[in-house]
């Protein structure tokens, strides 16, 4: 799901 | 059909008074075994993630899985006309239409307040959100929440005012956690140091340090996550180079509220 992948994005920011 | 009875609103209303100014929506997942909510800021720069377990609630029912999107300014602002004693029943009905109602019932005069929601968008099932072994994170901090509180107070009204992008930067080293921002024509510095007192066991400052660290952030939102406070007494402090930071404040034994933050990338 797009919200999904905004967390995966997320910890991947780092 | 979804049923949940609380009889003290303080516990709902302190929640949503933590996230609704920084979180715009949120994704609630109901389940038999509690709440799950989760929530990005616009800017993806922070993320909240709350559990309140079945346990949390006086009345508890749920038998089929469910998942919504909720307005939470909406929210904040029908909850803010509760009193803290009052009864909040939330429920939602066997035909799954998009609407959540939350009642609140005033036990001494008998007045109930009724409030629908209607659903934002969902997720459809809770976010995967990873957990990393406490190996992964350089140092961690626990200390009062009200003390973290105060210090955020502080650097806040040291930091250029009504600048939305003042950075605090927080470093541990040894047996201190400095937190450091710069003001119009200054700088700040609040360092903590590790106390455990036996007068006062329950409100200990613990520094734990695998290697420094020192990491920058926006202090607005850092201010904005110490609203934790009022669900829980300590707040622990995670902090990795690798990994977003973790605030975490404890809800007794029935969940927890967890804020994750991305470190700034200082130029």
């Amino acid at each position: 799901t797009p919200m999904q992948n905004d967390l995966e994005e997320f910890f991947s920011m780092v | 059909i979804l049923e949940l009875r609380l009889v003290q609103a303080t516990l709902f209303k302190n929640v949503l008074e933590a996230i609704s100014d920084l979180f715009s929506k949120a994704n609630f997942d109901f389940s038999g075994t509690g709440l799950e909510l989760q929530a990005m800021d616009t800017s993806h720069v922070a993320l909240v993630a709350l559990l309140l377990r079945a346990e949390a609630f006086n009345h508890y029912l749920c038998d089929r899985d469910l998942s919504m999107g909720l307005n939470l300014a909406d929210m904040a602002k029908a909850f803010r006309c509760a009193n803290n004693d009052d009864i909040i029943t939330i429920k939602a009905e066997e035909d799954w239409s998009d609407t959540v109602t939350f009642t609140f019932e005033s036990p001494e005069d008998g007045e109930i307040s009724i409030f629908d929601f209607d659903f934002v968008g969902t997720n459809g099932v809770p976010l995967e959100i990873p957990e990393f072994p406490e190996s992964e994170y350089q140092a961690k901090v626990r200390m009062p929440s009200a003390k973290f509180m105060r210090i955020c107070k502080k650097l806040s009204s040291f930091g250029d005012s009504g600048d939305r992008d003042t950075v605090v930067i927080i470093s541990v080293d040894k047996e201190c956690v400095n937190f450091f921002t710069r003001g119009k024509t200054g700088t700040s510095t609040i360092v903590c140091r590790q106390t455990q007192t036996v007068d006062k066991p329950k409100e200990p400052t613990l520094i734990e340090m695998k290697e420094q660290v020192s990491l920058a952030f926006d202090l607005r939102y850092m201010n904005s996550f110490s609203k934790g406070s009022t669900l829980s007494d300590q707040v622990t402090i995670s902090l990795s180079s690798n990994l977003p930071a973790v605030f975490e404040y404890k809800i007794a034994e029935t969940g927890y509220i967890r804020y994750y933050m991305l470190p700034r990338i200082e130029e």
